[in-house]
């Protein structure tokens, strides 16, 4: 037990200011799922309209993928990796291991978003929490209404914290990174990530 | 389960996004455990929109290779938050497997350290039991056997603060360094970030790993997940 030094990790690792991407939006909501009522779905959206995004991603080699892995591939690869305007993340449930109506789950996710923003092929799904057990699409129906009907979109720094809050399980603070570059033509840019994970950690992604 | 997101605003050709996502995590995401799992939901995305006025960056562009190392850089920082969030840790350590014969080989004997539960309770502990360290180093899975000589191997425990010595040699030229320093073992084992280095002196490839330590609270936490 002497090893256990106590450090507030939300204090050192959470920032409390950033720039964001231009053209990038996010809303996020509690839609039940998780039993505490806690933040458990979010969209993050491409909103310029100058050029067609690009979108790639790497997933788990595990030979048991969740239907929003497979989900996520197949559109991914449908698109060849341009015009993927959304993603569409809850938390709470992994959707995994849940067979067919697992694969149809992930897919009216993904359908709804892409009603939402009115394209095809546009969206990709992702989903974190127990594993062998049924989403309860009902809630995470409304909760893409509300997001979307309640125009709960924004850019700026607490819509982007409460996304990355959004996606968390067993995490004890929200991953959120945002940091500016200048390349050597003077061209600046931003990148912004997020991430979750706590525990279930040895990815080996493809 | 790991997910995360990067998002830009640089407009960046689909194909060359793909490769610099795929390297870029090959050296950060796929280099990080807490407890040796792999989910079945790991996903990285990235999206890139093209909202600045530039040209598009393709696999040609003369400043594919930079964004390529400033993504890598970056998700590098993302993937270590996941490990100091590692469930019930207390510890971050930094795993440098270098002078390897090849990169391959320098990662699987990383991970196989990283992934060690009796190298991450040692740590928990404060316990500089680094014959654990040795044994994981050992049965490494390598892909080519050359890569590890049992006559040349240095490992060391490296402090990250500004103490002196830095570096704790356990091994040295294949020779366990049986009286060392435990004091001075004790107060960097105390330290939050440590580091483990191998120098395995058969060749000039490196790779990194970080892992956390492995506590009491991470039985607790996953003991009832479901409920």
């Amino acid at each position: 037990q002497r090893s256990k030094q106590l450090i507030d990790k939300y204090a050192l690792y959470v920032p409390k200011t950033g720039s964001f991407p231009k053209g990038f939006e996010v809303g996020y909501t509690a839609s039940g799922v998780k039993k505490n009522g806690s933040l458990d779905l979010g969209v993050i959206l491409n909103t310029n309209k100058s050029r067609p995004s690009t979108a790639a991603a790497v997933f788990t080699t595990n030979k048991f993928k969740a239907a929003p892995v497979l989900t996520s591939k197949k559109v991914l690869e449908t698109a060849r990796g341009k015009n993927i305007n959304a993603i569409v993340v809850n938390s709470g449930c992994a959707n995994s291991v849940t067979g067919d109506l697992g694969m149809k789950d992930a897919q009216v996710m993904i359908d709804l978003v892409n009603d939402k923003i009115g394209q095809k092929n546009s969206t990709l799904v992702m989903s974190t929490g127990v594993i062998g057990q049924r989403l309860q699409m009902d809630k995470i129906s409304t909760g893409i209404n509300k997001i979307f009907g309640e125009e709960k979109f924004g850019s700026d720094f607490n819509s982007w914290l409460n996304v990355a809050k959004s996606i968390c399980t067993t995490d004890t603070f929200p991953k959120l990174v945002t940091s500016r570059f200048k390349l050597p033509s003077g061209t600046e840019y931003t990148l912004t990530g997020m991430a979750k994970g706590a525990g279930m950690i040895c990815p080996n992604m493809a | 389960t790991l997910l995360g997101f990067i998002v830009t605003d640089l407009p960046i050709e689909s194909k060359a996004l793909q490769k610099m996502l795929t390297f870029a995590t090959t050296r950060s995401f796929n280099c990080i455990s807490v407890d040796g799992d792999m989910s079945t939901n790991d996903t990285i995305c990235m999206l890139a929109n093209g909202a600045i006025d530039t040209k598009e960056i393709n696999e040609d562009s003369k400043d594919f290779e930079q964004v390529k190392l400033q993504v890598t850089e970056f998700a590098q920082r993302l993937a270590q938050l996941v490990v100091r969030d590692g469930e019930g840790s207390t510890k971050f350590v930094t795993v440098n497997v270098k002078n390897a014969l090849h990169f391959e080989d320098a990662k699987i004997i990383a991970e196989s350290i990283s992934n060690s539960m009796l190298v991450k309770t040692a740590l928990y502990g404060q316990d500089a039991n680094w014959g654990r360290i040795l044994c994981a180093i050992g049965y490494a899975k390598l892909n080519d056997l050359k890569s590890l000589d049992v006559n040349k191997i240095n490992v060391s425990f490296i402090a990250t603060d500004n103490s002196e010595p830095r570096e704790l040699k356990l091994v040295a030229n294949g020779v366990p360094q049986l009286e060392i320093d435990e004091t001075r073992a004790s107060e960097i084992l105390a330290l939050n970030d440590l580091e483990v280095s191998v120098d395995l002196g058969t060749g000039d490839q490196a790779a990194q790993f970080w892992t956390c330590d492995l506590s009491h609270e991470y039985v607790t936490i996953n003991g009832d997940y479901r409920s």
